[in-house]
């Protein structure tokens, strides 16, 4: 993950 | 969601409701630099604009509905409804010093090359300098209301929290997002200075003031 990975944060 | 991202969303919560009690009750934005606001506005729309794209759960919804509202009602507090109170003279950095190499480093380091990507980044970058208008005013002027300090404070303390949450996914979830974790320690650095006034004078009982 990390890599464009999912933006589960506030 | 651990203990640390859920102790610093609330940090976060709590920093704005600071912010929005202190000039509803004082019917004033004396001391709150418009351009800090502004940038978080900014900050939150470029974001969240995924609430069109991807759904991740009531409360990850709930709360960037709110965060978004919340900036654009404080930018109406403090250039219309109180704008006879805010203190312009003193609000004098320029957002474009953050906002012009924030947008061309957010094109050339980003995870993907795609619009949405490209306004994430974006937003995570102007993120971790928008305080510096506001750091830049109480720094003019000298010093900080009690509640505007207490308002830095929680708002620092949401940035380091999220550190402790990195550090804790990295290890428990194996995530790693290597823009939010520096992004984030930039911002949090930026705290520091502030951090050491508000435990020495501020929780001491005193006003913070800057030694002239």
């Amino acid at each position: 993950n990390g890599v464009g990975g999912k933006h589960d944060e506030l | 969601m651990n203990v640390f991202r859920l102790l610093g969303d609330m940090s976060h919560l709590l920093a704005i409701l600071i912010l929005l009690l202190k000039m509803w009750k004082t019917r004033s934005c004396a001391g709150i630099s418009g351009k800090t606001q502004i940038l978080f506005a900014l900050v939150f729309t470029t974001r969240y604009l995924d609430l069109f794209s991807s759904f991740i759960s009531i409360y990850n919804t709930t709360m960037k509905l709110f965060f978004i509202a919340s900036s654009y009602f404080t930018i109406f507090l403090m250039y219309s409804k109180f704008k006879a109170t805010y203190d312009s003279n003193h609000d004098s950095f320029r957002m474009e010093f953050l906002v012009v190499p924030v947008g061309g480093l957010a094109f050339l380091v980003n995870h993907e090359f795609l619009p949405l990507e490209i306004l994430w980044t974006f937003s995570i970058y102007l993120e971790s300098v928008a305080i510096l208008p506001q750091l830049f005013m109480v720094s003019k002027t000298g010093e900080a209301e009690t509640i505007t300090s207490h308002y830095l404070f929680a708002l620092g303390s949401y940035r380091l929290l999220y550190i402790f949450n990195w550090v804790y996914r990295y290890y428990f979830d194996g995530f790693f997002d290597l823009i939010a974790v520096v992004a984030g320690c930039v911002q949090t650095i930026l705290y520091c200075d502030f951090f050491y006034l508000y435990i020495t004078k501020v929780l001491k009982g005193k006003k913070l003031s800057l030694p002239a």
